[in-house]
């Protein structure tokens, strides 16, 4: 109860790049999961390697990561991912 | 205390483009009164931003990651486990329940079958004139039909002079008349196809939006840090007709302005439109004397990107996705009882009302999740929440992901 309130999402992606099937992948396709932890203060999204035979994600292969900092960016338009330490953040997200 | 009926109500495609959530343009009256009277969540959010996979969770209290549904192909009992649902629940505590319109994901995600009977004492229904929501039903400039995004219509000239919500409406208000003099308690699903695609709709919901009184999304432009993996290329919006004819270029577009423009008013037109028959299934619990009774939940299973970030659709991370609208009604909790046989919910006609009219101080700002309506919602109807789920419960049947958040709506927010 005293914790930071957040929420989860993710999505799933067929490859790193937008193609036809991106939108909606089959199971079969999905390459990549990424996961979003929400705050008050910001979104972090991580871009993570999947395995849709074993619906394991690898936490180690990042594919891509997004961290928009709610306050001055509420749009989420400005993506300060590569600016920030992030072990702090994975360790969170994990 | 007594047991509550349940009316659960399921929008698709429904961000937070309303009222009660601060949108100066939308005129949504009825969903708007309802906020006024309910506890309303600020901070919403699916769990994944698609219909079935969205659905499934939020009908099971699992994440994606536990139903293992991330597309629309497989039905979580045999793909993942034998997870009870929330209608399943209340079912096995004697409630008759009752799903109208979409609530389930139609197709192999629900069995076919909408999961009865699993989740439903009858079989689910479906308004019979959703056949011809995907196919040419739109008069296009050249006189012909077309199966056009914007497809506004005139009703008497459609198929059975009616729409799929028009027609779920009928029937929940026919399944509420069929309660009312009933002791045994009712959980009663009602899920409304709008706004999502093709804004299939009475045209004259368009009028309440002016063109010139539209503008773009404040941020239209695909951002230039955005890394290529978290952008979706709206491919659904792209294979109807008239956007077809635009010859946009795959995959970053952009839609020209002017059309940009069209697509922003036939969403909110389409919001109206759902709003009208939100106003009308409420207005008749009111009639029928159950609001005095009937715990009502309004949610959607995600939201929509009406241009922001270069995009059309659900299927990303974006808050404009994966933020949603969620409110709870508790007559005597969050609304005192109407015992004058005054109206709780009288239906308000947007194309009348001049002013928007909500006015609540019982709103919750902190994060919650669509995980969390189950076990919120058992409790408030009298239920027992189920228990939460251990890290892996895949052979858990009746657990949650989320949380009761029935005890926050009395006190203040803490952080």
């Amino acid at each position: 109860e005293n914790g930071e309130a957040v929420s989860f999402s993710q999505y799933p992606r067929p490859a790193n790049t937008p193609q036809e099937n991106s939108d909606l992948p089959d199971l079969k396709d999905i390459k990549i999961m990424g996961y979003s932890l929400r705050t008050w203060d910001y979104r972090y999204t991580l871009w993570l390697g999947f395995n849709p035979n074993t619906f394991q994600v690898n936490v180690s292969d990042v594919h891509a990561g997004e961290l928009y900092m709610l306050a001055s960016d509420p749009g989420q338009d400005n993506n300060v991912y590569s600016d920030f330490d992030h072990s702090v953040m994975m360790t969170k997200m994990t | 205390r007594g047991r509550r009926n349940v009316l659960f109500i399921i929008a698709d495609d429904l961000r937070t483009s309303l009222g009660c959530y601060g949108d100066s343009l939308v005129k949504s009256p009825n969903i708007d009164q309802l906020a006024s009277k309910s506890q309303v969540f600020l901070n919403a959010y699916a769990q994944q931003s698609v219909c079935a996979p969205s659905r499934t969770s939020i009908l099971t209290s699992r994440r994606p990651d536990t139903t293992r549904l991330y597309d629309f192909k497989s039905y979580w009992r045999v793909h993942s486990g034998n997870y009870t649902t929330m209608p399943q629940y209340f079912k096995s505590k004697g409630y008759l329940t009752l799903s109208v319109g979409k609530v389930f994901h139609p197709g192999i995600a629900s069995n076919h079958t909408d999961d009865y009977p699993y989740s439903w004492s009858i079989p689910a229904y479906h308004p019979a004139s959703f056949t011809y929501e995907k196919k040419k039903m739109c008069k296009g400039e050249d006189g012909k039909l077309h199966a056009n995004l914007l497809c506004a219509v005139n009703v008497t000239q459609q198929p059975g002079g009616t729409l799929p919500d028009m027609e779920s409406t009928d029937e929940a208000v026919r399944l509420l008349k069929s309660r009312a003099s009933d002791d045994n308690p009712f959980f009663l699903a009602v899920g409304f196809h709008k706004p999502h695609i093709p804004f299939r709709i009475p045209q004259e919901y368009l009028s309440l939006y002016p063109i010139e009184e539209i503008t773009l999304a404040p941020d239209p432009d695909v951002p230039k840090l955005l890394p290529p993996v978290a952008y979706n290329p709206w491919t659904d919006v792209r294979r109807r007709d008239d956007v077809q004819k635009l010859n946009i270029s795959f995959p970053y577009g952009p839609i020209p302005k002017d059309f940009q423009l069209r697509i922003r008013q036939h969403y909110y037109a389409a919001v109206s439109y759902m709003d009208a028959q939100v106003g009308r299934l409420l207005s008749a619990l009111d009639e029928l004397r159950l609001s005095n009774s009937t715990v009502v939940v309004f949610t959607s299973d995600h939201g929509w990107s009406l241009g922001e970030h270069g995009e059309w659709a659900k299927y990303s991370n974006f808050d404009v996705a994966t933020q949603v609208p969620l409110m709870f009604y508790v007559p005597g909790v969050t609304s005192h009882r109407n015992w004058r046989g005054e109206s709780t919910f009288p239906y308000i006609d947007a194309f009348n009302q001049s002013q928007h009219s909500f006015n609540n101080d019982k709103v919750i700002k902190n994060m919650v999740e669509l995980v969390d309506v189950f076990p919120t919602v058992s409790y408030l109807a009298g239920l027992r929440a189920p228990k939460r789920c251990p890290d892996v419960s895949f052979q858990e049947e009746l657990c949650t992901e989320g949380a009761n958040r029935a005890h926050i709506f009395r006190r203040p927010e803490r952080g």
